[in-house]
């Protein structure tokens, strides 16, 4: 029932779909590249070689062509590759209890986490930094590397408070982390442990 | 007090 899809951790969702299938990962991930090869059969074998970077297309096509698939630039049979996963996922995790699936969530940023500095730190980029201590320009640069995940608060209805970690890597359609707190979204999320509120700050 | 941590999967617009 989704219309959009606005992040997808495609990397878990694959991980899930072959540990739910007993470990069978080469088959889970032959299949899935077999019906998305279907799909595009009349995609050259070029395309697939640009994508040996996938680590189910394996080795068969040549190595090193240093294909970067840009955040809008991905190819046809990728986002095809992509999709199939995400329907795979879908009919999966529908009726399994441990992906939870929350609805009506407020979301934001703590003011002092890294999620919050991480939201303006791209455009510091524009900052004046000559006579500062530190290079304001590269701070976004340096949040990026230091952490993967970002937390957000997310509030529901009865003033339930749950910390959503986001895959910074795993945002579709060039979203971000600031455009999360103004749609009304559902999150399949995978419970994987506690924190305080405190917890989420910069000094922790 | 202590919350709940979520890995979130996917993120998405539901129809309706």
């Amino acid at each position: 029932d989704l219309i959009k899809v606005v992040y997808f951790d495609e990397q878990s969702a694959s991980d899930y779909l072959d540990i739910s299938a007993g470990g069978k990962a080469v088959t889970t991930a032959e299949d899935v590249r077999q019906r998305a090869n279907n799909v595009h059969a009349e995609v050259e074998a070029k395309v697939a070689a640009k994508l040996s970077w996938l680590p189910f297309i394996g080795g068969s096509a040549g190595a090193g062509t240093g294909v970067e698939a840009s955040r809008t630039g991905q190819s046809m049979l990728s986002k095809t590759l992509s999709n199939t996963i995400l329907t795979d996922y879908l009919a999966k995790s529908a009726d399994d209890h441990r992906v939870r699936q929350l609805r009506g969530l407020r979301v934001t940023a703590p003011g002092d986490s890294m999620a919050y500095m991480k939201m303006f730190t791209p455009y510091m980029i524009i900052a004046k930094t000559e006579d500062q201590g530190i290079d304001l320009a590269r701070l976004d640069e340096a949040l990026a590397g230091a952490k993967g995940y970002y937390e957000l608060l997310g509030e529901a209805d009865d003033d339930v408070k749950h910390v959503l970690r986001f895959n910074i890597a795993a945002f579709r359609n060039n979203y971000g982390l600031t455009d999360l707190g103004r749609m009304r979204l559902v999150f399949h999320a995978v419970h994987v442990g506690h924190t305080t509120e405190r917890g989420l700050g910069m000094e922790a | 007090d202590l919350l709940d941590v979520y890995d979130v999967v996917l993120a998405g617009v539901e129809y309706g």
